[in-house]
């Protein structure tokens, strides 16, 4: 890795920023998500903290524009120089600027906006060019899934501001798992906003009905609150929440953003203490309850009253003929349960009571 | 004999990358001086992305030239 001569970098641990307008490419929201995501890379490695600010001068102005752009530093038109950024200091320093004549996409089928400002905001922090192949700040765009810094990455800029006191060490790029691994199994799946959200090990697939290809991401890179593996999650449509469950610990998102007074345990639900983990968890819109899986158990939580229900928990195996004993994720679409364990979904019509269809896993990923 | 276009075209493109991210100075030069540092400036660059440090625009270096990059420079200031 390199730094930047001098050795620039911030005085202080706690950066603002600021987006000054978006690329046209893509959605407000994508923007904000891929900035926060790629600031959210060096945050997970350092003791830096970042803010965004919606007026005045942060220290990090991030701006789209095209050919000279007012730094007197042109663009070149589309593709050979895809952004730039200016080490640490004031004025124009930690200043973020995206060619606005590139293709921004979320996935790879143009230039990834994560990745390019991941690696920008890098030089934002004080990072110059490393000449690692295989390190985030080499100066040569290439397309990468999961969490984006190498070793020689996370190096260089611990060599400026220190490690990260209030995590465990990160470990740099973890192996993502395949979607098309035939012995793939899940770990929670639950609907967001329209989008099914997979959780695997500390990665999640988004799905939605208008993407061709699963999207791949850390959990860590969108809720860096949250645990590095999910057991449970499921969504309440009604309440626009997402409820995410690991150990004895259960989050509530609203959208992307962790709602006040979460974490709570999960047994405030009504679980026995004895219950340490959450394995699946489904909201079935046509009752209004919650199905929640605990070993070869499930419970039913009532979400007008807030209480669990009496009667549980009850057996899976009894309850839902031909399933196995025990789920790994459950989801719910009109009218069908599907549930997942180890390498086999199954598709289990919740009105008749009997499984319909037995596929892979792996099968909602397109493999 | 005159350059081929491509390698002309070449040329000018390698000068324009190195004059942005290599600091290869613009201007009216002599010829010698001028080409002295646009054979410093590439073997910089060839070092730098631990390419054969050759000094002459070869087609990996060209091909690497090529690649979609960030515009911060990648030596000094």
């Amino acid at each position: 890795y390199n730094h930047f001569p001098r050795h620039l970098k911030w005085q202080n641990n706690n950066i603002t920023f600021r987006i000054l307008n978006y690329t046209p490419d893509l959605k407000k929201a994508d923007v904000d998500r891929a900035i926060r995501n790629a600031l959210n890379v060096w945050a997970d490695v350092t003791p830096l903290t970042f803010k965004k600010l919606h007026e005045g001068i942060a220290d990090i102005m991030i701006s789209f524009g095209s050919r000279e752009h007012g730094d007197y530093n042109p663009f070149d038109g589309p593709n050979g120089l895809l952004a730039h950024a200016y080490p640490p200091g004031a004025g124009i320093g930690g200043d973020t600027h995206f060619d606005e004549d590139e293709q921004w996409t979320k996935d790879s089928s143009a230039y990834n906006l994560f990745i390019v400002a991941a690696h920008e905001l890098g030089h934002a922090l004080g990072m110059s060019h490393s000449s690692d192949a295989g390190a985030l700040m080499y100066p040569v765009y290439s397309y990468t899934t999961g969490f984006p810094l190498s070793e020689d990455d996370i190096e260089g800029i611990q060599a400026l501001y220190g490690a990260n006191p209030n995590s465990k060490k990160v470990k740099p790029r973890p192996v993502a798992p395949s979607k098309c691994d035939p012995d793939l199994s899940f770990d929670a799946v639950t609907e967001l906003r329209g989008e099914t959200i997979v959780f695997k090990d500390s990665f999640y697939w988004r799905l939605h009905p208008q993407m061709p290809e699963p999207e791949q991401t850390l959990i860590k890179s969108t809720w860096p609150f949250f645990p590095k593996k999910v057991d449970a999650a499921y969504e309440n449509p009604e309440k626009d929440r997402v409820y995410m469950f690991s150990g004895i610990k259960m989050w509530a998102l609203n959208g992307y953003d962790l709602v006040d007074g979460y974490p709570k345990y999960i047994h405030k639900l009504g679980l026995p203490k004895s219950v340490r983990k959450v394995d699946a968890a489904v909201y079935i819109k046509d009752t209004g309850k919650t199905l929640l899986f605990t070993d070869e158990e499930y419970w039913s939580y009532d979400e007008s009253t807030g209480t669990m229900d009496r009667g549980y928990p009850r057996s899976i195996e009894e309850d839902f003929p031909g399933m196995d004993d025990e789920v790994d994720a459950v989801a719910y679409h009109y009218g069908q349960l599907y549930f997942f364990h180890e390498h086999i979904q199954y598709e289990y019509s919740y009105a008749s009571r009997k499984v319909l269809r037995i596929q892979r896993t792996n099968s909602i990923l397109n493999c | 004999l005159p350059l081929q276009s491509t390698e002309k075209d070449n040329r000018l493109f390698a000068e324009k990358y190195l004059h942005r991210l290599y600091g290869l100075p613009a201007g009216l030069q002599g010829r010698l001086q001028k080409s002295d540092t646009f054979q410093t400036k590439l073997k910089e660059m060839q070092k730098f992305f631990k390419l054969k440090v050759t000094g002459t625009l070869d087609d990996s270096t060209v091909e690497l030239m090529k690649q979609a990059r960030c515009g911060v420079p990648d030596i000094g200031e």
